[in-house]
């Protein structure tokens, strides 16, 4: 299902965006 | 108090993206962001779009803010 395909993808993204965010604010000093 | 922190990260990771303080973020901004976090110049391309609700090409703190909270709860928020 390309449509299930592309929602998981930018929820996808956006989970790996926000994460990286996460991990740069508690990771770099 | 949950909220709370929540606002406070969601503004921090804002002020990460508007290094220029203007009070929104334009899909520049997120570009530069590349080299800085693990994502690729598409990826941050595709969460402009999914975070610029109304694509009008600015994104404002609030809608900063929705897509943070689709990303804590994964469910938009109304």
């Amino acid at each position: 299902d390309p449509n299930m395909k592309a929602g998981t993808t930018s929820e996808g993204v956006l989970a790996n965006f926000f994460n990286s965010l996460l991990s740069k604010k508690t990771g770099s000093p | 108090t949950g909220q709370l922190t929540m606002l406070e990260k969601t503004h921090e990771f804002f002020q990460i993206c508007d290094v220029e303080d203007k009070g929104f973020i334009t899909r520049r901004d997120m570009q530069r962001l590349h080299g800085e976090l693990p994502l690729s110049a598409d990826e941050l391309e595709n969460v402009f779009d999914t975070l610029d609700a109304d694509g009008n090409g600015y994104l404002t703190l609030e809608e900063f803010t929705t897509g943070f909270s689709e990303f804590l709860f994964g469910r938009k928020i109304s």
